[in-house]
């Protein structure tokens, strides 16, 4: 068949005679973490019809908004006992709503998650005048995450990751490229809203050019239109001066607007059973 | 059974009578999609079809198909598109006109200026093929956080929120004028 031209894609490429373990072939670091990747041109695993990776996020880390054109599967290896991540589906309203007035940047480090509840003292009169300028925001459902879990993601749904916690977030994840949802090739493909690789992508030669931002390849000008906003914020957006890559330490702090946490569920009281009933609060 | 049911199934749905639209703004244009839902037989082929009008000075707001390749074909008109690639790469930036088609592979962004009515059919390989906005209210970028938006491109509260919150429309938009955008960039400078 090779001899007849067929293309690559097209060959059989299911040699299981031997199976060997397969390590990650290829790190690629960013400014707050890494992403390692195995060679998805593996026999083994080409014949899969996968590609597989596995996500380092540290402490404060953000991993920028990505999305994929393949049905995706994680798992949380390792991580802080909770973290927050959303997945945006296109059409859903902003259901996640910040009643108060937002705090500037530049104020407060290290406060992550509990939004509207600490930092405030002492700063009533910038947020006064933030309040007046109408800072307030509503975006799609963030929700905590935690170790152990699974999280699914179907194709062309932007996801991020915020690792809210005090030590390296780990996530090993599936990307099936051969799903019959993934309508390119069988080449893993990364679609990033913000952030870039200067490095280059990873695995089929396509990809070992550095990566941009999808607004990037835009005309400035066109991209202003849309958002109705000056050039010089539109060049921002394309993110052609930096070089933090996917994963970024998040500046200040972190004030989006989620559910508070179960209290059982901080503690992690819920791993150890409690004995009879010995306070006025047990049932 | 079949006399029923696969014998009597609809094989047409007409999408060009502007009562049908979708997508309606009276100065800018219409679009109307016909998929699984309107018609049942896609379902079977897997296959569905976006038809758009657009007058001159309209632009469709930059979007990606989420499950579907797209192959669109100019009916009438001209329009300026720009598609880019995975690796945020403008792999087509043209005037396309009548008779003339563009491959939009999926995920890929792409943008639609309209240069004089521009009209198109676009087939699309899934019966029900969905697009995700990149601007617009319910757009990619208006899902996300401030604080996500500020940290990832290094901007400020204010011009994070004037990404998310200045362009209300879904679909379709006004494209300023040449006179404008220059008189904007006399202002920047």
């Amino acid at each position: 068949r090779q001899s007849l031209g067929v293309p690559p894609q097209l060959r059989n490429e299911c040699n299981l005679d031997n199976l060997d373990v397969l390590q990650a072939t290829e790190t690629i670091k960013s400014e707050a973490g890494q992403i390692e990747y195995w060679d998805h041109n593996h026999p083994q695993i080409r014949c899969a019809g996968v590609s597989v990776s596995r996500l380092v996020i540290e402490q404060g880390g953000l991993y920028l908004p990505t999305f994929f054109s393949s049905p995706k599967i994680s798992y949380v290896v390792q991580g802080p006992y909770l973290f927050s991540q959303s997945i945006n589906f296109i059409g859903c309203a902003e259901t996640f709503m910040d009643s108060q007035p937002m705090q500037g940047q530049q104020q407060g480090q290290g406060q992550q998650g509990q939004q509207g509840q600490q930092g405030q003292q002492g700063q009533q009169g910038q947020q006064q005048q933030q309040g007046q300028q109408g800072f307030s925001d509503m975006h799609q459902k963030v929700e905590h995450v935690r170790h152990g879990d699974v999280i699914a993601i179907t194709p062309g749904s932007t996801h991020w990751i915020y690792n809210t916690g005090d030590q390296p977030l780990v996530i090993i994840s599936l990307l099936d490229i051969s799903n019959n949802q993934n309508q390119l090739d069988r080449n893993p493909r990364v679609f990033r809203l913000a952030g870039n690789n200067p490095q280059g992508g990873f695995g089929g030669p396509q990809q070992q050019q550095p990566q941009q931002n999808m607004l990037n390849g835009f005309d400035p000008q066109v991209l202003a239109q849309a958002l109705k906003i000056d050039v010089r914020l539109a060049q921002k957006l394309q993110n052609k001066q930096d070089n933090r890559g996917n994963i970024v330490h998040v500046r200040g702090p972190f004030q989006v607007a989620r559910p508070p946490i179960r209290q059982s569920y901080e503690s992690e009281k819920w791993r150890h059973p409690r004995g009879p009933p010995q306070s006025p609060q047990d049932n | 059974g079949l006399e029923e049911t696969i014998c009597s199934m609809r094989t047409h749905e007409n999408i060009d009578d502007p009562a049908r639209a979708d997508v309606y703004k009276p100065n800018l244009g219409r679009v109307t999609s016909v998929n699984s839902l309107t018609l049942p037989i896609l379902q079977f082929v897997r296959l569905s079809a976006t038809r758009g009008i657009i007058q001159g000075n309209a632009m469709v707001l930059p979007k990606y198909n989420m499950n579907a390749n797209e192959i669109l074909y100019c009916t009438r008109g001209q329009a300026r598109i720009q598609v880019v690639n995975d690796n945020g790469q403008n792999v087509l930036d043209q005037q396309v006109q009548k008779g003339q088609l563009v491959v939009i592979p999926q995920g890929f962004a792409y943008v639609v200026q309209s240069q004089n009515n521009f009209e198109w059919i676009s087939f699309k390989t899934n019966a029900d093929a969905m697009i995700s906005t990149l601007v617009g209210r319910t757009s990619a970028l208006r899902a996300l956080p401030l604080e996500v938006l500020t940290n990832a491109y290094q901007i400020s509260l204010e011009e994070a929120r004037r990404i998310k919150f200045n362009t209300l429309e879904t679909t379709l938009t006004h494209a300023r004028s040449g006179q404008q955008q220059l008189i904007d960039q006399i202002v920047e400078a």
